[in-house]
Formats: C-alpha cells, sequence, structure tokens
C-alpha cells in the first residue's frame, strides 16, 4: 500500500481537483484506491458527489472520536475508488489534538491498524501545516506539492520544505516528494517564467506531467464526478491519466 | 474606525490580493489605512514588499505574547498606510488562544487599547475558519468575502452565512457582511452562469465591482508593490479604484 499526502499551505492550487482526478485515473487503470479528505471544506467528498452533511463517519470521527478506520470507509460512484468523508468538525483538531500523546502518529497507527488491501492511499489536505497535515506527512510515503507558477504559491515551498526536513528527522525519515504543475497557463509569461525557475532550482523534484488550466475541470465539481467521467476526453483527462502513468512508474521503481 | 475583514474558507479566491489592492486604493483616495496581516503565510506583508522573518513584531505577538498592538505597527512604501505583519507563528493560535479567557475579544481588546487614528483597519485571514478568523470577523463592521464564480468557492459561502450569525448573535451584533466576485473571466460560461446566480441569491449582497482575471496582478506581489504603484493604468487598478469609491460610499451611507 502506497501512501500519498496532497498538501500545500496556499489555497486554491488544485489539491482536491488533483486527489480526485488522480484518483480515479489510477482506479480507472485497475489500481485500488482509498481516497481520503482531511479538510474541513470536505471537497474531496463533494468532488464524488457525496453531501459531507449527510454521512455519519468522516475523518473527524477518525482523529477525534477513536472511530476504527474501516468504519468510516464508503464506496463512491468510481468502482475501484473508496472514499473516508470529510467533515466540517475537522476544524476542531487543531485545538484537541496536540494535546494527546503521540497525536502525530495518529493517522498512521489508523491505518497499519485497518491493515487495508488498497494499492494507493490519497489524501487531501487543507491549505495549512497544523496537527492534521502533520499526520498526514507521517503516515505517507510521498508528499505530492501541487503548485501555481506563481508567486504567492512557490514562497510558500520554502516554509513546506522546512516541514518537509523537520518530518523526515523525527517523524518519518522515508518521506519523499514531488511538485506537480497546475493550473498552469502556457501563454501566460508568468507561468512560463516562475515554472522554468522552478525546474532549475528542484531538477526531478518537479514531475513532468504538467496540468494545464482547462474549464472542464471547473465544470465536474459541480456534476459530482471526477474529470474522466465528466469529460473523459478533455485535455485535463488526458494531463491526469498521463500523470497517474508518471506516479505508477515512481512507485514500482521506487 | 471602520474595520474590514477579508476572509472566505475556500484558499485562492484573491483575500489577500483584495486587501492590498484595496487598502492602497483607499490610501491613494487620503483615507488613513491600517492593513493587518493574520494569515500564517504572510502574503499580505510580502506583498507590502515587507520579508516577513525580518520583522521584530507581528500578528502573533499581539495574538500569542500580549503585545500593545500599537507597537506592532510599520510605516509601508505606500503613503498613508501602515502595516502589521504576519508570522508563521500565528498558526499557533488556533492550538493556544481557545484555552484563553474571553479569547474571541483579543484583537478587538487590542484595538479599543490602541486608541488608533485610522480611517480604516484591513485585515487579510487565513483560508480557515479558526480562532484567529473568529478574533477578525468579532472585531470588524464589515465581512468582505472575495469569492471565485467557482462550485467549491460558493458551496464555502453556506459555511460561512452559519458563522457569520453565530458571531452576531453571540459577539457582534452589528456585522454585516459583503461578497465581491474575483478573479471573474467574463469569457467563461460557468463564471457567468454562477454569478448570476449568486447576485439572485444574495440580492445587494454582492458588490456592483466585480474584479476580472488581470495578469497584472501576478506580477505585483513578485514587485512587491500594489497594482496601483506596479501597473497603474490596468483593467486591475481601475476595478480596485472603482472597489474603493464603493467601499466609500457604503461606509459613508452606513
Ligand atoms: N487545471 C485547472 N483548470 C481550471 N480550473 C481548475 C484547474 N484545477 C483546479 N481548478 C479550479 O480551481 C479552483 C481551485 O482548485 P481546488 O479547489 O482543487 O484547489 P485546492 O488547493 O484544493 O483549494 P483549497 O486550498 O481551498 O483546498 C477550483 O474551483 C477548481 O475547480
Ligand atoms: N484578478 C486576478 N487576476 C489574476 N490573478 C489574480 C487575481 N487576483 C489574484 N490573483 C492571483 O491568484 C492567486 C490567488 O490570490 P491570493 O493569494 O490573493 O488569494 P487568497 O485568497 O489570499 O489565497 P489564500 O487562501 O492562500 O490566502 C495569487 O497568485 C494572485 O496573484
Ligand atoms: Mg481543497
Ligand atoms: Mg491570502
Amino acid at each position: 500500500m502506497y501512501t500519498i499526502a496532497f498538501s500545500n499551505e496556499k489555497g486554491g492550487v488544485a489539491k482536491t481537483t488533483t486527489t480526485v482526478s488522480l484518483g480515479a485515473c489510477l482506479a480507472e487503470a485497475g489500481r485500488k484506491v482509498l481516497a481520503v479528505d482531511l479538510d474541513p471544506q470536505a471537497n474531496l467528498t463533494l468532488a464524488l458527489g457525496v453531501e459531507p452533511t449527510r454521512v455519519v463517519h468522516s475523518t473527524a470521527s477518525i482523529l477525534l472520536h477513536d472511530l476504527p478506520l474501516r468504519q468510516a470507509i464508503l464506496p463512491s460512484s468510481v468502482s475501484n475508488l473508496d472514499l473516508i468523508p470529510g467533515s466540517s468538525e475537522t476544524s476542531q483538531s487543531e485545538r484537541y489534538l496536540p494535546v494527546r500523546e503521540r497525536y502525530e502518529y495518529l493517522l498512521r497507527d489508523a491505518f497499519q491498524q485497518a491493515a487495508l488491501q488498497y494499492d494507493f492511499v490519497l489524501m487531501d489536505c487543507p491549505p495549512a501545516l497544523g496537527s492534521v497535515t502533520l499526520n498526514a506527512l507521517v503516515a505517507s510515503n510521498l508528499l505530492l506539492i501541487p503548485t501555481q507558477a506563481e508567486f504567492f504559491s512557490i514562497y510558500a515551498l520554502k516554509n513546506l520544505m522546512n516541514w518537509v526536513r523537520r518530518i523526515r528527522s523525527e517523524y518519518n525519515p522515508h518521506l519523499t516528494y514531488r511538485l506537480l504543475l497546475t493550473l498552469f497557463d502556457r501563454r501566460n509569461r508568468i507561468h512560463r517564467l516562475l515554472s522554468e525557475q522552478l525546474r532549475s532550482n528542484f531538477n526531478n523534484g518537479v514531475l513532468e506531467t504538467v496540468i494545464e488550466v482547462d474549464t472542464k475541470l471547473r465544470e465536474s465539481p459541480i456534476a459530482g464526478a471526477p474529470i474522466i467521467f465528466h469529460a473523459p476526453k478533455s485535455r485535463a483527462a488526458a494531463q491526469y491519466r498521463a500523470l497517474a502513468q508518471e506516479i505508477i512508474a515512481y512507485v514500482e521503481k521506487a
């Protein structure tokens, strides 16, 4: 089982869009996938057509109420893809988690006790570097960082890299990271300029696949369906399928 | 003194861009403005050309270390516009603020004790509905909600409206709100469709001024200068100037 956290403190860089799109593409490629919604906004849950206020259990039940993780798993409308829904209650974690002993390992321990049979676990994180994101990174093999080629998003990488170093030395020595360029507009001078800078600064730390702006990705959450179902022939569907192949190759090489 | 909080749990909807742009336009119109950076990302501080790691005091000093608010105020490169810088330490507030007695009034009390002489105080909030945002809304006259005409951003309004109702009944009965359409692309069908829905749902709760997509706004944080200095003749500069006039008229009518 390979676990990926989608995190960037910067808001609106396509963390959720990438989690749901990649999840669906991995499922289409025959992998068994569990999507985990750790954001109080519960956008990953919505993107899969599930109304967060109508579910019984969520990630908040696991983080705050010690529910065994298996009991929160729901099937989704996508075959090979299951979901642990999000809930606005998760925002309470920032206040209540840190007072617990070994709170950083809560999610990792919950996965280990559940002895799950998935090929991939994908966790969508909130736009913050708090105790929930810490839990996700401690439990992950890979931190996938959706990044817009814009100033604030690139500046956010500094703090995130400090976090990765700290987490590797204190909790999870095997954590690796990869940047993914999202919302990319090849006609935009700033996007071209900053993406070249990123590639030269991070070398192979930046994934080959680039996700360009595609308005079909704005439509798919309205339909509550991942892009490969809402617009299977779109450029975005093709780019996320390419990303799935790149991730599968990365994992099989590791 | 009129206080405005810029908040939306949804990330990347131009909260920071609106705070710095509107602040500069109000200052240009002769108003004395204080910009307050409540986001651990400290993007408002960066947008004004100040490096957050080099300042002595920040909003974290006020929220976590009881520094009198006046001592954290810095002049900015814009005349009539001062700044209280942000700091990554603010993220500790979610853990440490709620244990204090009357923590919700901390910022409001700090403003009252400082007896400031500004016409406007503008507060940029993090993409979260936690104790820092709660403090800002309790201290505000107006909640300005930058909103993208996209599904997740509009869904986020539900939770925010619940918060506004709760804050009005428990802490700040005079709190009002206004939505501002940002990052708007008039050629995009989804944007046109969802913005019409917003206007019919919220009536005059949506400001007349609409801020359209303008790549000059991506460039200005790189220059560390507000849009009216970086690109004074741009469409974005004109639209934020129009917003400043609309806000001045709203305040003078109130
Ligand atoms: N490639 C793309 N082309 C066009 N729109 C996109 C693309 N990727 C994401 N979007 C849209 O951009 C907005 C931001 O994306 P998303 O919500 O996935 O970001 P996020 O990082 O999860 O945000 P948050 O920080 O709030 O969790 C959404 O409205 C989404 O539909
Ligand atoms: N009208 C616009 N046209 C083009 N780009 C814009 C516009 N407004 C903001 N941007 C860019 O969009 C990105 C998001 O804006 P900004 O960072 O201000 O949003 P935010 O809501 O403050 O995000 P966060 O939730 O991370 O605090 C930034 O890179 C900014 O430069
Ligand atoms: Mg998200
Ligand atoms: Mg911001």
